[in-house]
């Protein structure tokens, strides 16, 4: 059987909101190392990963390799039933066919449960290569999304270049163009505010903003995000949850046929 | 402004 109980339960809340738009009926991986997901988008555009690992959680068992079908939208109906505040333990038996939920309140007062219908859901694992970046930059997550979120009113795909100056964001439309150019700081009073940049080549790749803002949605996860920028291959965007995991998101470049 | 490419040209299926 699964058993998994976390005391920060609005996590687990968080993070099917910054995945759930994007991919809708995802296999849950569940081992004793902890639960993974990998899910392409339906456009087939993006792939979405994440981590939680089993140390994270204040207690986890699983006694042998289950694979969970979850359409996403329902788990969210579901956790919108918990409190901010909850402590969330999942399990599931391991033939299961639904996930239970079982929310506590902090006083431990109210308990509610709740049986989750799963699903068999056919999915293909892509293997993602080691890459050599040419561009790596940490920033504020909230600063990630207002980026996304301006250019947004200014066109549809965004240019995303790395040079000695910064790392500069630009949009064009048909009310006209929009460039943001973010250089390293480190005067910020707190480490997580500054903008980090790690330039190893320069580098120019177009991206869909509509993507780039749906990634936006795992700001609440984490204080900071990390922008990995490669030649002529996908943006990877993380996120990483403070002592539980991560949120990764990849997506395919818009290249000049 | 380039044509969108799938994941699935840069990763391949496992």
């Amino acid at each position: 059987m699964f058993e998994a109980r976390l005391i920060q339960g609005s996590l687990l809340k968080k993070l099917v909101d910054a995945i759930k738009e994007l991919c809708t009926e995802v296999n849950w991986d569940i081992s004793n190392s902890g639960i993974n997901m990998q899910s392409m988008d339906g456009s087939h555009v993006c792939l979405v990963a994440f981590n939680l690992r089993a140390d994270g959680f204040d207690h986890f068992r699983c006694d042998r390799p289950l694979t969970l079908g979850i359409n996403l939208g329902n788990l969210a109906k579901i956790l919108k039933c918990s409190g901010s505040n909850d402590i969330i333990t999942m399990k599931a038996d391991d033939n299961g066919d639904t996930l239970t939920l079982m929310f506590e309140s902090e006083k431990q007062d109210r308990i509610t449960d709740v049986d989750l219908k799963l699903m068999s859901i056919e999915s293909e694992h892509l293997g993602i290569p080691d890459q050599d970046y040419s561009a790596e930059t940490s920033m504020p997550s909230s600063e990630y999304q207002r980026i996304v979120r301006d250019l947004s009113s200014i066109g549809d795909t965004v240019n995303i270049s790395a040079t000695k100056e910064g790392i500069k964001f630009s949009a064009m439309g048909d009310i006209g163009t929009a460039n943001i150019t973010l250089r390293q700081t480190s005067s910020a009073d707190k480490e997580e505010e500054n903008v980090k940049i790690e330039m190893k080549e320069p580098v120019l790749l177009t991206f869909a903003l509509r993507y780039l803002n749906n990634f936006a949605k795992a700001t609440p996860l984490s204080s900071t995000v990390q922008v990995f920028l490669t030649k002529d291959l996908p943006v990877q965007v993380n996120y990483n949850i403070q002592d539980l995991g991560y949120v990764k998101y990849y997506l395919a470049p818009k290249i000049e046929e | 402004a380039g044509a969108q490419k799938g994941i699935m040209s840069f990763f391949g299926k496992k």
